[in-house]
């Protein structure tokens, strides 16, 4: 099975 | 106050064509730096960010910083009433809750206010420097892998190594893969390929979001694709010197 990861994760709150 | 007046205003019809599927609320921050946006999609899949910078407009001022909440549907119903040769003027008194577009031709002129609206919204880091390849093609060739794939599958593995770019995907009837080869055109730069690496990248993407981004092919006739080594895709549109359109999606992995 594939997960699709989320986008938030890959950058930072600025 | 916030003024813009954009002479080929055909562009920001077309900034609004290649986002208003993907994103339906946004924030578009005014300030020095420019017009800009950063959104993500409802599911938190995919993120858009756009600048357009105060030089690639005719008229820019912007007393201070302010940020205008839009429903892009809506954006995009009000940009369609101008004609595709009219001048482009964004106005918004501070404090006001609607935003004006005036339209003009040498007929004549229009004008339309649309409200605003609060968008809760976060300003997210966008670190470039992960970057471990690069491929710059032709926009209309990846437009086209991007629409056949999707007939055969839902996913697409994009593969960069030295022989290549290497788009496939899987489906019911079968399997397709399509290799691009670095080709330069010195007399038609925007015809070639360039693959740039620093180490053979490979992860899969859901095709339909691929496909939305490609709806930005109209405003480059190049596209810029990355990908970083923690597997996040960048697809990058240049917009007439003036700015871009940049496409951030999430890799699908292996559970």
């Amino acid at each position: 099975v594939n997960q699709q990861s989320q986008i938030t994760a890959f950058f930072s709150k600025t | 106050m916030f003024e813009l007046r954009l002479v080929q205003g055909s562009l920001l019809k077309k900034v609004l064509e290649a986002i208003k599927d993907l994103v339906n609320d946004a924030n578009f921050d005014c300030s020095a730096t420019g017009f800009s946006l950063q959104a993500m999609d409802p599911s938190h899949v995919a993120l858009v960010a756009l600048l357009l910078r105060p030089d690639g407009f005719e008229h820019y001022r912007c007393d201070r910083n302010i940020s205008m909440g839009m429903n892009l549907n809506n954006m995009s119903k009000i940009l369609k009433c101008g004609g595709n040769d009219d001048i482009i003027t964004i106005r918004a008194d501070d404090g006001s809750d609607t935003v004006t577009f005036m339209f003009e031709s040498p007929n004549g002129s229009a004008n339309f206010e649309m409200n605003l609206m609060d968008i809760d919204s976060e300003h997210h880091g966008i670190d470039e420097s992960k970057c471990c390849a690069v491929v710059r093609m032709p926009s209309s060739e990846f437009q086209r892998i991007c629409k056949v794939l999707s007939s055969i599958g839902d996913t697409v593995v994009i593969s960069v190594t030295n022989e290549g770019v290497q788009f496939s995907t899987r489906g019911d009837i079968g399997t397709a893969n399509i290799v691009c080869r670095q080709n330069i055109n010195v007399d038609k730069p925007e015809e070639s390929t360039v693959i740039e690496m620093s180490q053979p990248v490979s992860s899969q993407f859901p095709l339909r979001y691929m496909n939305s981004f490609t709806k930005a092919t109209p405003l480059s006739n190049t596209v810029t694709i990355s990908l970083t080594s923690e597997l996040l895709l960048a697809v990058e549109y240049t917009i007439a010197e003036m700015g871009y359109i940049r496409f951030y999606l999430a890799p699908k992995i292996e559970d």
